[in-house]
């Protein structure tokens, strides 16, 4: 079925959703800082 | 059957406010039934209003021991913690909507108004104790819902408490012990003061069988909308509020504790008891900053695995 | 989706009234679909018997211009321009669009010089014009225009036919992406178990502190 094929074209040329250094930069950034929050709160905890 | 609840019968409404069953019982009224179209009104109102308190009025019927608000409508002011009436500068807005209303064929009564508590937990402070006190003089059966639209996001669920107040001079039985709530700092003698003044209704929710067919529909339409979002990036300001919130606090116990240091010896058991629940509730405030932050990366990764890790 | 919606009802047109017809009288359907505003779909088409039986005739040029507007570019066009008919200026936009969806498959990022070598136009603001309004106001894509930058990146963009070959990677994609899922899947199964685990674990050390507590206080005692 030709018109879902191209439906799926579309979909799959979407992925990946987004691709630059900076978002990797970026994520990992809110990543560590997230990590961090829950380690002083394990402090805050003991 | 869902949808017989929506059924307005003029002539019992008449009679229960002829009866008046609420005014030898201070704890009369125990549920309050939330349709969803007045709740989606409210948070969606809550949420425009940012950092600023909005209220509005709701609309219903009574059955029994429940309040049932069955729409909600948006009141011209705003900033209502910081004015004794904020509701004054309204009341010709609340007139002629509610005369208005009447025109159109809609039969319910004014039951009760909502305000927000943008980041600060759903309860009453003495401002709001007075105006629900008063509200509860002249207007009942009257109720106060209050919506916090920022711990909404943050936590996922709708955060929304509704109030009744006791009359003044009652003195309430023991209440059984409600579920916990960080209060900030700078709200925490506030709440207490005026804690016992008011009690807690019940909340349940329900929706008509079209409405069923429309969130089903909406949800189809804003699930991306949804999935997009992330709390972590819109709730930054309230995040880092809540961590200097809990160091603030983390410091009064700290120095709670170091005046104590020799009164420990000689202090009566209950101060350590005190103590211990203030470092307890600290602990479990900051148990919960951790779980929502852990929450919103968890989803971020998971969405970075599902939509980023694939390569063509 | 949308476009696929919208398209469809015109693939069906085009379809019967190709099948209805052979030999030369193709030739106007053939341009009145490859010129049709909303219309960027043509594999239906060509798949009509009446089509397929215009190629090595007089008319197989027609034909080649239906498989040009399935997968080619302008740049193919300016290419073979010899061998083909003559486009017509809607049948021109229609391949510059198409144009665009095929630079988009490989990147989300589009420069603007780039556009403008592959569409035949010279400056930035007829660019940024052809793309607002020909491509975006059209709904086959769906983007941000970085003048800063001079690039044009793509958030979504509606698909064109597909190339023999192309099947088979999308195939692959799609079981990669099923595969993650997967796999993923079964790390928060993992994740879940091991948090109850450690929730239990936890529960029965507390009790256990707390029992020694008592036990203590009462030897104390």
């Amino acid at each position: 079925e030709n018109s879902l094929l191209r439906q799926v074209s579309s979909l799959l040329r979407r992925l990946p959703a987004i691709e630059s250094e900076k978002f990797q930069d970026d994520f990992l950034m809110e990543y560590n800082d997230t990590l961090l929050i829950t380690y002083l709160a394990m402090f805050t905890n003991c | 059957s869902s949808d017989a609840i929506f059924y307005y019968d003029e002539t019992a409404q008449a009679k229960f406010q002829q009866d008046r069953p609420w005014v030898n019982d201070p704890h009369y009224f125990r549920r309050v039934k939330i349709s969803a179209l007045a709740l989606l009104k409210m948070v969606v109102h809550a949420r425009s209003g940012g950092t600023i308190e909005v209220m509005g009025l709701m609309q219903g019927k009574t059955d029994g021991d429940a309040i049932i608000v069955m729409d909600a409508f948006a009141l011209p002011v705003e900033g209502t913690e910081t004015r004794v009436n904020a509701q004054a500068d309204a009341y010709e807005y609340m007139v002629d909507y509610s005369q208005t209303n009447k025109q159109a064929g809609r039969l319910e009564n004014v039951v009760g108004w909502y305000h927000s508590h943008p980041g600060y937990g759903c309860w009453l402070s003495g401002i709001d104790v007075s105006t629900q006190m008063l509200n509860q003089q002249f207007q009942e059966p009257f109720l106060a819902v209050v919506i916090d639209p920022t711990r909404t996001v943050s936590a996922g669920k709708v955060e929304v408490g509704a109030f009744r107040t006791y009359p003044e001079g009652y003195k309430p039985p023991d209440e059984p012990v409600s579920e916990y709530q960080t209060i900030p700092l700078n709200k925490i003698e506030d709440f207490g003061v005026h804690c016992k003044q008011y009690y807690a209704l019940d909340i349940t929710y329900f929706k008509s069988s079209l409405d069923c067919h429309l969130l089903d529909l909406l949800w189809n339409k804003y699930w991306v909308n949804t999935l997009s979002s992330s709390p972590l990036l819109g709730n930054g300001d309230y995040v880092a509020g809540q961590i200097s919130d809990l160091a603030d606090k983390l410091e009064q116990a700290e120095n709670q504790l170091a005046h104590s240091r020799f009164g420990l010896l000689i202090a009566p058991p209950q101060r350590k008891k005190e103590e211990e629940s203030q470092l307890a509730k600290i602990t479990r405030d900051s148990a919960k900053i951790t779980v929502e932050q852990v929450h919103g990366l968890m989803s971020q990764v998971i969405k970075d695995i599902l939509f980023n890790s694939i390569r063509r | 989706m949308d476009i696929e919606q919208k398209q469809a009802e015109l693939i069906d047109h085009f379809v019967k009234k190709a099948s209805a017809l052979k030999g030369t009288i193709l030739d106007p359907v053939i341009i009145e679909a490859t010129s049709h505003p909303s219309l960027f779909a043509f594999s239906e088409i060509l798949a009509v018997p009446s089509v397929v039986e215009l190629g090595g005739t007089e008319n197989s040029g027609y034909l080649d211009v239906l498989r040009l507007f399935a997968h080619g570019t302008w740049t193919d066009y300016k290419n073979n321009a010899g061998c083909l008919p003559e486009l017509i200026p809607d049948q021109v936009l229609k391949l510059k669009q198409l144009t665009v969806l095929t630079l988009a498959e490989t990147n989300k990022v589009l420069p603007y010089d780039q556009l403008m070598q592959e569409l035949d136009v010279t400056n930035v603001r007829e660019l940024e014009d052809f793309l607002i309004n020909e491509c975006m106001y059209a709904g086959i894509v769906r983007g941000k225009l970085d003048q800063l930058r001079r690039c044009f990146e793509v958030q979504f963009a509606a698909g064109r036919d597909l190339r023999p070959g192309q099947l088979g990677n999308m195939l692959q994609t799609l079981s990669n992406w099923l595969a993650t899922s997967e796999n993923l899947l079964v790390s928060i199964q993992e994740k879940i178990k091991w948090a109850d685990t450690m929730s239990e674990l936890d529960k029965k050390h507390r009790k256990d502190v707390e029992d020694r507590v008592e036990d203590v206080k009462k030897s104390l005692s």
